[in-house]
């Protein structure tokens, strides 16, 4: 799975998963990435979200709207609701994989409780990084 | 006077990534790749472009890197098949577009935004989104063009049920016996 998430100088913040699936999948499986809310989710009010990781558990916790709705409505800030989500709520069901998000005053956060999760990003300086593990 | 803030983030999945499973060439070129997939994007924002554009911009990148599980290099189905999912959301107004089980378009995501932007649906799935994304005028390519050995040998692993250390997007343990293990190294969601 890939996705990207970006805030752009509007202020207008966006998010966008692509997926295979899983290896020898059967019976028409679709997983996370293609569902709003759960794999992919974007709004201006809280942030943008992509995940990757084991669909199902990422379809059950509603991960992309439950990080969202934890910022618009309990007030957390972006890092606070992705860790939550990814280390407590996913973690409890036995999801495993991970998240990254932009929020629009330009925070970003890249969550996960796998040991690895290929990425890259910009940095407050505007350096951009990439990283494995 | 201050630029507004732009910020932009990727993923290439996430798993079980074991420091020195891959050799240190490989490594080399995820990272290029990542790099390369994360300017796309940045590039886009740097000319004040749409976040919608730029994370189009990097999925493109990805899917057409053979190193990540969409467009080429997807896995392969039980069948011996590829079936795409991807999807893009525009946060300024929560448009959204989708596609699931798709086979033929080039770039997933691309038909994701073609669905946003030219249905008054969400999402559409298998020979439906194929159809669609046919009459859009979108780039088609044969099923196989998605191929790449790394994920023909992981889909034969699976098929024999030898379940070698790989970087493959693979079952996890969801059904039991199924699929071994999901802790093994080198194990990757896709």
């Amino acid at each position: 799975t890939v996705g990207a998430v970006a805030l752009d100088s509007h202020g207008h913040v966006a998010s966008a998963t692509s997926t295979g699936g899983i290896t020898n999948k059967r019976f028409s499986r679709v997983g996370d990435t293609p569902l709003i809310g759960a794999g992919t989710w974007a709004d201006d009010r809280s942030a943008a979200i992509s995940a990757t990781g084991h669909g199902e558990y990422f379809i059950r916790a509603v991960v992309g709207h439950d990080i969202a709705a934890r910022m618009r409505f309990a007030g957390r800030d972006l890092a606070t609701a992705c860790d939550e989500v990814v280390h407590q709520e996913l973690k409890a069901l036995g999801g495993q994989g991970g998240v990254i998000a932009v929020s629009p005053d330009g925070d970003t956060r890249l969550s996960f409780n796998t040991p690895g999760m290929y990425r890259a990003w910009r940095d407050d300086e505007g350096q951009l990084h990439t990283a494995i593990y | 006077m201050n630029k507004a803030p732009i910020a932009i983030a990727i993923h290439g999945g996430a798993g079980v990534l074991t420091p020195g499973l891959l050799p240190p060439q490989d490594e080399d070129a995820i990272h290029e790749a990542l790099r390369h997939a994360i300017d796309a994007g940045h590039q886009v924002l740097e000319a004040g472009g749409s976040s919608l554009d730029a994370v189009e911009s990097c999925v493109v990148a990805l899917e057409e890197c053979p190193w990540f599980n969409a467009g080429k290099g997807a896995v392969f189905t039980e069948d011996g098949t590829h079936e795409m999912d991807a999807a893009i959301m525009n946060g300024a107004d929560r448009s959204a577009g989708a596609i699931a089980g798709a086979h033929y378009i080039r770039n997933p995501i691309r038909g994701a935004r073609v669905v946003l932007e030219h249905s008054d649906h969400v999402m559409l799935a298998g020979e439906g989104a194929d159809r669609f994304l046919l009459e859009q005028d979108q780039p088609q390519v044969a099923n196989d063009w998605f191929d790449t050995e790394l994920r023909r040998r992981q889909w034969q692993d699976n098929r024999s049920g030898h379940k070698a250390p790989s970087l493959e997007p693979s079952h996890a343990n969801h059904h039991g016996g199924e699929t071994g293990g999901s802790e093994k190294p080198g194990h990757k969601f896709g």
